[in-house]
């Protein structure tokens, strides 16, 4: 498991839309998301909501437990405290902001149980 | 200066289908 974080969420990265266009990593709204997913042939945006958050035996890391979509899909992942998610109409949010903005320089909410994060299904899947 | 496509910063969640 890796204990890093992607480089894709520091501060100042340069994100490419589905329609060409770029923003950086921090000035990407929820509208980017969608507008982008519309786009898309394969993917489409879930959303998510946060149902759990508990520690994980990996240090620095907890178990995100997500309610996925309009079935309600159960959803467990592990990720590191520091990990950002990008909640509906808020924007970047994590389980720790304050390491987030440490590592990452990038701004960040609390995550909370009720939060709704944007995700990524596959449109085929039905 | 490298660019990241969207997708890459939204999580794939994808419901283990059961039907």
């Amino acid at each position: 498991p890796s204990s890093t974080l992607p480089p894709y969420f520091m501060k100042g990265s340069i994100i490419q839309l589905a329609d060409g266009e770029l923003k950086r990593v921090e000035d990407l709204r929820t509208e980017d998301f969608l507008q982008s997913a519309e786009v898309s042939r394969e993917l489409k945006i879930d959303s998510s909501t946060v149902e759990r958050i508990d520690s994980s035996k990996t240090p620095d890391a907890v178990i995100i437990q997500f309610s996925v979509g309009e079935h309600k899909a159960q959803v467990c992942v592990e990720v590191l405290v520091e990990y950002p998610f990008f909640v509906f109409g808020q924007g970047w949010s994590s389980c720790c902001p304050d390491r987030t903005t440490q590592l990452l320089a990038l701004s960040c909410a609390k995550l909370s149980v009720g939060d709704v994060c944007i995700s990524l299904t596959l449109k085929s899947l039905r | 200066v490298p660019v990241f496509p969207w997708h890459s910063l939204v999580p794939f969640l994808a419901p283990t289908q059961s039907d």
